[in-house]
C-alpha cells in the first residue's frame, strides 16, 4: 500500500477572497503534490490540505509569507493510517 | 451483531459487506431482498438492499447512496448498519414500520466498489473511480461530478488528473449510470439521500447554482429537523444549507441530478468529523455516528412518508 511518512495535514483559514486565490495557486502548483481534503468555498470555513513530507518547508513558507493563517491538524497521517490498519487486521483475526 | 460475526463496529473489506448484506436479506426475506444494479469498471457487482413490504414494483420509494468517493469510510460503514438496523427496528419502531408501510427504501452501502477495494489495496486517499482515461496516465472520474446536472459545470475540472474530473460525458462512469437507469426505469423515487463524509453538514440542491431551488424552503425545513434529531442523541453540531452555499459549487452532482429530475426530497450528509481525523475517522465512531445519522435519516423518511406527491 501506498504510504504517506511525515506527510501532514494542513487546516488554513481563509478570510477573503484574496486569500482564496492565493490559495488555489498554491494547491495548483504541480511540484509541491497537494492534495485537497476541503476545497476552498466560502469565507468561514478552513481549507484542509495535504502535504507531502517533501513539501512542508516550502508550503509553510508560502503561507508564512502570504499571511495565512494556518495549523497542522494531522501531525502524523502514517500513524493514524497504521492505527486504522492494525484494528481492521485485528477485527479479521477475531 | 449479538446474533452474527460481523462487527458492525469496524471497517469491513467490500466481500465482507456484500457477504452481509446477503446474511440480511437472507435473515429477513419477506422485507429484504439483494437486487444487483450493475457492474463497475473493473466487473465488480454492484449490490443494493431493497427494503419492501409489498405494494407492486412502482411504489414510492426511498434511495439511500453511500461510498461514492471511496475514501469516505464511515459512509459505508454507516450504511451497512443502517440496513441492519431497519431490519431490526421493523415491526418494534412505529417510526420505520410505518415508512415501510408506505415506501419502499434501496440502500446503496458501497457506490464505487473499484474505489473503495483501492483504498484498501493501495491508497487509503482514493476518491474516484476507477476507470482508464484514454490518453492520460491517470485514473478515474469523480463519480459525485459525473451525474447530468449542469455536467462540466463550475466546480469540476476536464483534467483526468483532477480530483473532481468530471468524466467524458455525463454517466460515463458505469458506476454512476446503473444507478441513474435504476432509478429511471422504475419511475418513483420520491428521495435520494447521499452520505459523505467530512465536515458535519445536511445541504439540499443546488450545488451547481447559487439560484434558489423551487422547494428550498421546505427543504431547508426538513433538513434543520433532521440536524435537530441527530444532534439530539450525543449533540453532534450539524450545518444546515444548499450546497453550493454551505461548501462551494459543485455540478453534476447526484443530489442535483435527483433534484433535477424529479426526485423532490434530495439531501446530502456530510457525516463526522469535522477535521480532527477527517477521512480517517475511528472504528470507534462508527456507531456513535451511525446511530446519530439514523435519528436524521428518519425524520427526512418520515416527512416524506407524510408527504408524497
Amino acid at each position: 500500500r501506498d504510504k504517506f511518512f511525515g506527510d501532514q495535514v494542513f487546516r488554513i483559514n481563509v478570510r477573503n477572497g484574496d486569500e482564496i486565490r492565493k490559495l488555489t495557486e498554491l494547491v495548483n502548483s504541480d511540484h509541491l503534490k497537494l492534495s485537497v481534503w476541503k476545497s476552498p468555498s466560502t469565507f468561514d470555513r478552513p481549507v484542509d490540505i495535504l502535504v507531502p513530507s517533501v513539501s512542508l518547508l516550502p508550503v509553510k513558507s508560502f503561507l508564512k509569507s502570504q499571511g495565512l493563517d494556518y495549523s497542522v491538524t494531522i501531525e502524523d497521517l502514517q500513524a493514524l493510517l497504521d492505527n486504522e490498519d492494525e484494528e481492521m487486521q485485528h477485527n479479521e483475526g477475531i | 451483531e449479538r446474533s452474527g460475526d460481523f462487527n458492525y463496529g469496524a471497517y469491513h473489506p467490500l466481500e465482507a459487506i456484500y457477504h452481509e448484506m446477503d446474511s440480511i436479506a437472507t435473515d429477513f426475506p419477506e422485507l429484504v431482498s439483494r437486487v444487483k444494479i450493475g457492474e463497475t469498471f473493473e466487473k465488480r457487482p454492484m449490490y443494493v438492499l431493497k427494503f419492501s413490504t409489498g405494494g407492486g414494483k412502482k411504489r414510492p420509494a426511498i434511495w439511500l447512496n453511500a461510498g461514492i468517493h471511496a475514501r469516505e469510510w464511515i459512509s459505508q460503514a454507516t450504511a451497512i448498519w443502517t440496513a441492519r438496523k431497519i431490519v431490526t427496528d421493523y415491526k418494534k419502531d412505529p417510526a420505520i414500520t410505518s415508512i415501510l408501510k408506505k415506501v419502499d427504501i434501496f440502500l446503496l452501502p458501497v457506490a464505487n466498489p473499484d474505489g473503495y477495494v483501492y483504498t484498501q489495496s493501495q491508497n487509503r486517499l482514493w476518491r474516484k473511480t476507477r476507470s482508464r482515461n484514454p490518453g492520460s496516465r491517470c485514473v478515474g472520474a469523480d463519480p459525485n461530478r459525473n451525474w447530468n446536472a449542469s455536467f462540466a459545470g463550475e466546480g469540476t475540472s476536464d483534467n483526468p488528473c483532477s480530483e473532481v474530473y468530471h468524466g467524458s460525458h455525463p454517466n460515463s462512469e458505469v458506476e454512476v449510470k446503473s444507478v441513474v437507469d435504476f432509478i429511471q426505469k422504475h419511475g418513483n423515487f420520491k428521495c435520494f439521500i447521499d452520505l459523505h463524509s467530512y465536515s458535519q453538514l445536511l445541504m439540499y440542491p443546488y450545488g451547481y447554482t447559487v439560484k434558489k431551488a423551487p422547494d428550498a424552503e421546505e427543504l431547508d425545513d426538513v433538513a434543520r429537523n433532521a440536524a435537530q434529531a441527530l444532534a439530539s442523541l450525543s449533540g453532534t453540531k450539524y450545518r444546515v444549507g444548499p450546497t453550493c452555499t454551505t461548501v462551494y459549487p459543485a455540478s453534476g452532482s447526484s443530489v442535483d441530478w435527483a433534484y433535477d429530475n424529479g426526485i423532490k426530497y434530495a439531501f446530502t450528509f456530510e457525516l463526522r468529523d469535522t477535521g480532527y481525523y477527517g477521512f480517517l475517522l475511528p472504528a470507534s465512531q462508527i456507531i456513535p455516528t451511525a446511530e446519530e445519522t439514523w435519528l436524521g435519516l428518519k425524520t427526512i423518511m418520515e416527512h416524506v412518508r407524510d408527504h408524497l406527491y
